[in-house]
């Protein structure tokens, strides 16, 4: 199992329109200035498995991961207009092309997906490919997606036991936090031992 | 459960020694022990301690090592953890920020090789470190709207 | 105490805004505002934000820059408070360690600016700063005991 | 008012033998490999003006600060032979000869002085030069001295007032705390220019 492909639409600086990153086994490496959106990218990636504490995706509130490209200037119109293919699957086109027919209102903000490559199996489900997707709406609704299927949270996150190292996500080290690995005491290290076990 | 747990202990511990010995050529050591008080106390409460000694320094616990050390540290225990559960891949973001030369090319020793089995995703500001890619995105602002652009490296490595 | 407290507040609004506007050669701007509702709220217990504008971004609150970018934005508002009380020296422990080759410039030439003004003792890896130093301490570990050794800047800088 | 001499007996990786750093005002860089003692340089100033916190000093107690050159062995002897010019002031001479004439337990473990240059006065005392200095006795007692006579704890921390930016210490940034200072929330900033006027 790993990361074959991300899809990033509105999740922070990513515009709202499909951003699509193709990725491989090995050592894939993001480089970039300063700002330019490589933490974002790994927020997005914890942001599809279902992380949901505000201190971790590095927001005050769930609402400021939706893209804001001016103070206060929710830009919708022009981040949708046709740059970028836009790769979100059938199931969503509906929704980025029918705010106007959509009588509640909820739009969709954000959305981002992962595709693992499962040729190993090692994820439980019997496809070659398996691909989570959250959705999170203006209204601070979300929805899950397992190969295309709405599905609710419980059933990502038996999955993810298998995808995540460690409950406490251990294989996800954010930016500045190395450090403290080494900086566990006793009892910690090892409850993350029997938590593996 | 006694039995699994020490089971499990004995594996990280080999392969923290042998991560870190592979990562300073020989030169250094690292080993995890068990705080039972020498077989008194039950090792299903005990707490485990991670000693690393880095070349030419004396053996210290890795909560008292400097900012750098104490990164080739953590690295050492996150991926010997692999022993138990394979990760089917690692998110690291600018793990490398406070190392020096000689530990960015331990660094990335150890992480071209661990990479080979599985997928590592490293956000990184080093050229050393993303010379030694498999593949590379590279990530810039127009406008505060973020773009990608892959680069695919040659083969010929 | 109003009139002591607004009066503190423009100074160091002031001097963020001129500290920020040099190290982005004018492409960039941040200030300070007080949360008082448009004077609504007494300033006496309103909160203070801080925004900043990177070249070509939208203005954005401190807290939601990037690892780098705030960086850059506290090392601004720490130097700004110079102008309510100098500091007669301050110690800097690898605050470059997040920084692109961009932004270490930046802060080289904020830090060399002022510490003309005083002392600034500061503690990096990259060469880029070193190099604009006074004063250069080498630090070095022999069988575990540091050792110092001092280099004189030429001074035909 | 800044640092002009800066001298460290035993603390950390600071052997027990005197190592001097004479500094000047302006830009003052400290660089080299990783583990070689520079956040340890910093660490001694901070000790020296007070600081007891031992996370700031990251140690897990005050007796870690103590030179530990192999694990628990005291090699007490081989750092005082010689080594180094011992410039520790005439007042503690006696005691790093002493030790056996000395009968309470108590030993000299550590010691850092800080000389500042005052030619502007800037500190409130009538000297052109003002040297603070902290010892620790591996009994785990603080001795304190204002240029060379034994005072007490809080006439160093009046003197401090003027050293230290703002009671937070936010003059002293440590290693991967920088990005914090903008982090901070609309009380915490508002507060900290309250501290200063
Ligand atoms: N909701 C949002 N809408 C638009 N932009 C956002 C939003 N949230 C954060 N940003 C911006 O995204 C930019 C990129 O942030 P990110 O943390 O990914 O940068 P980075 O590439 O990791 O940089 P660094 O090298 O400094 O760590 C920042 O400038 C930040 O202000
Ligand atoms: N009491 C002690 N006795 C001897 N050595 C010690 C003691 N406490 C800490 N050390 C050691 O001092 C060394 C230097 O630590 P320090 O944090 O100053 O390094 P540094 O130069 O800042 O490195 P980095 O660039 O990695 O941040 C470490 O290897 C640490 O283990
Ligand atoms: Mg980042
Ligand atoms: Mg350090």
């Amino acid at each position: 199992v790993y990361i074959k492909r991300v899809e990033i639409y509105g999740f922070k600086s990513f515009a709202r329109r499909s951003t699509v990153l193709n990725l491989d086994r090995g050592l894939v490496c993001i480089t970039g200035p300063n700002g330019s959106g490589k933490s974002n990218i790994l927020d997005a990636i914890a942001f599809a498995l279902g992380e949901n504490s505000v201190r971790s995706l590095r927001v005050d509130r769930l609402q400021s991961l939706i893209h804001d490209n001016g103070r206060g200037a929710m830009d919708g119109r022009s981040g949708e207009e046709g740059e970028g293919e836009d790769g979100l699957s059938a199931e969503s086109k509906g929704d980025a092309g029918g705010d106007s027919s959509n009588s509640s209102r909820k739009r969709r903000a954000v959305k981002v997906s992962i595709t693992f490559d499962n040729s190993d199996r090692g994820i439980p489900v019997d496809s070659n490919t398996v691909t989570i997707a959250r959705e999170m709406y203006d209204n601070g609704e979300n929805q899950y997606y397992l190969n295309g299927k709405h599905v609710n949270k419980s059933t990502i996150t038996n999955l993810l036991d298998v995808v995540l190292a460690t409950p406490s996500k251990l294989n996800i080290v954010q930016q500045g936090m190395v450090m403290r690995i080494a900086e566990l005491n006793p009892e910690e290290r090892r409850r993350i031992i029997e938590e593996i076990i | 459960k006694r039995q699994l747990f020490s089971d499990a202990f004995s594996r990280v511990d080999r392969e923290v020694r042998s991560i870190f010995t592979t990562m300073t050529d020989g030169a250094g050591s690292a080993w995890l022990e068990i705080d039972d008080d020498g077989g008194r106390e039950d090792i299903l409460s005990s707490g485990i301690t991670f000693m690393v000694q880095f070349p030419s320094k004396p053996a210290r616990e890795s909560n008292s090592l400097s900012g750098g050390e104490k990164t080739i540290a953590a690295i050492t225990f996150l991926l010997a953890l692999q022993s138990l559960k394979p990760a089917p891949f690692y998110l690291f973001d600018e793990i490398d920020a406070h190392l020096d030369s000689v530990n960015t090319e331990r660094l990335g020793r150890i992480v071209r090789e661990r990479a080979d089995r599985g997928q590592i995703i490293m956000v990184t500001l080093k050229d050393a470190l993303v010379a030694a890619a498999d593949m590379i995105y590279g990530v810039y602002a127009r406008d505060g709207v973020s773009q990608v652009v892959r680069y695919r490296i040659p083969i010929a490595r």
